[in-house]
């Protein structure tokens, strides 16, 4: 465990953690993709669930817990609790576009041609594009509250950190792990556009609106 | 253990 991963994880939780305090203080769902929030559970689920054959540290489970729990958590708030403010007619990325094609790379690209191996590399191949309707929502509505690119930034800001973690790692136990950082340089470069805005404009307190 | 295959990241 390095400063990068840890402060990448705590980025992670805290991308969560403000997003159910969107979701709780203004009892709405508004502005977010129900579709990356599944897209979410199922990364988890496909990746996390080796918590019950490979134990790496508690911190490493607790993680794991925490992150399966409360994107089904989120799920069950946006279906549930508070679907009137969820509206599915701004929400309309194709997901199977993301799901196939990321179905035949973890074929394709995996360490070991076994189930639990395929879905590890399915879950890391889907979780650099999960966040593409959220994205693609935004673009469609053209704004969005400032909680919610907070949420956005710590998300993409954790994926980020995963860069000098592995940098690190190569340096320090010359170990490198071609899928996972391949897929972590995709991901990061997704949210470009997004960073852009947000220092130029939010974090100088300004709203979050996308050129026309 | 520090290979690919340990999974040892989040």
């Amino acid at each position: 465990m390095n400063l990068f991963r840890l402060l990448g994880d705590l980025s992670h939780l805290a991308s969560i953690l403000v997003l159910l305090h969107k979701i709780q203080t203004s009892r709405s769902c508004r502005g977010i993709s129900f579709k990356t929030q599944a897209l979410y559970v199922a990364v988890f689920v496909a990746r996390y669930l080796d918590l019950f054959w490979r134990y790496i540290s508690l911190y490493n489970s607790a993680m794991k817990v925490f992150f399966i729990g409360s994107s089904c958590y989120i799920l069950y708030l946006m279906k549930y609790r508070y679907r009137p403010t969820n509206d599915p007619s701004i929400d309309t990325f194709r997901i199977e576009y993301l799901l196939v094609p990321c179905a035949i790379l973890s074929l394709i690209f995996n360490y070991n041609f076994m189930p639990t191996e395929i879905l590890w590399s399915f879950s890391i191949f889907l979780e650099s594009v999960a966040i593409l309707p959220q994205l693609f929502m935004l673009q469609r509505t053209g704004e969005a509250e400032a909680i919610t690119t907070h949420y956005l930034a710590a998300l993409g800001i954790y994926r980020a950190l995963y860069i000098p973690n592995w940098i690190y790692r190569y340096f320090t136990e010359g170990v490198i792990d071609p899928i996972a950082v391949t897929a972590g340089i995709v991901q990061t470069g997704l949210y470009l556009d997004f960073f852009y805005v947000y220092f130029t404009k939010v974090l100088q307190g300004q709203k979050f609106e996308l050129p026309a | 253990s520090a290979t690919p295959e340990a999974h040892d990241e989040l």
